[in-house]
């Protein structure tokens, strides 16, 4: 008896997630950030923010096909966030660092919002 | 996964969606 482990399914699955959402295939949701949308799959948004699970496990608002997210929040770390669930490459920039962070703590993401600390400490210190 | 051994497998698991149509 043995196990064949693939080593690298889990990237090849969210690449070809990816490309679905490039090509807009199968997306179900509409996020508004500050005019701007983005169009995403429930189930990996979900599956990466604690925010919108709460959202979409709520049997009053999982039918919701557009979510406008708080004006608060700054579209372009919405996109970052969003690009790290789909390819788990999360880009730090010292012009973007803060509003990721502050985007992460809106979607309750809480592992990038302790990676996005380290880095501005690790950062400040430099 | 239960006893006997584990093989890694380096390659691709599963067919590649293009980018576009």
């Amino acid at each position: 008896d043995s196990c064949i482990q693939f080593t690298r399914h889990a990237s090849d699955v969210l690449l070809n997630l990816n490309r679905l959402r490039s090509r807009d295939i199968l997306t179900d949701v509409t996020i508004l950030v500050n005019r701007q949308q983005f169009r995403a799959h429930k189930t990996v948004l979900m599956a990466c923010s604690g925010l919108f699970y709460s959202i979409f496990t709520d049997s009053l608002k999982c039918n919701m096909n557009v979510i406008n997210l708080d004006p608060k929040v700054d579209p372009e770390g919405f996109a970052v966030l969003l690009d790290f669930m789909y390819t788990s490459r999360l880009t730090l920039k010292e012009s973007l660092i803060v509003s990721v962070m502050n985007t992460a703590i809106y979607l309750q993401m809480d592992h990038v919002v302790d990676t996005c600390h380290r880095f501005i400490k690790s950062s400040d210190s430099s | 996964y239960e006893g006997g051994n584990t093989i890694k497998e380096m390659g691709r698991s599963i067919h590649e969606i293009p980018r576009k149509e």
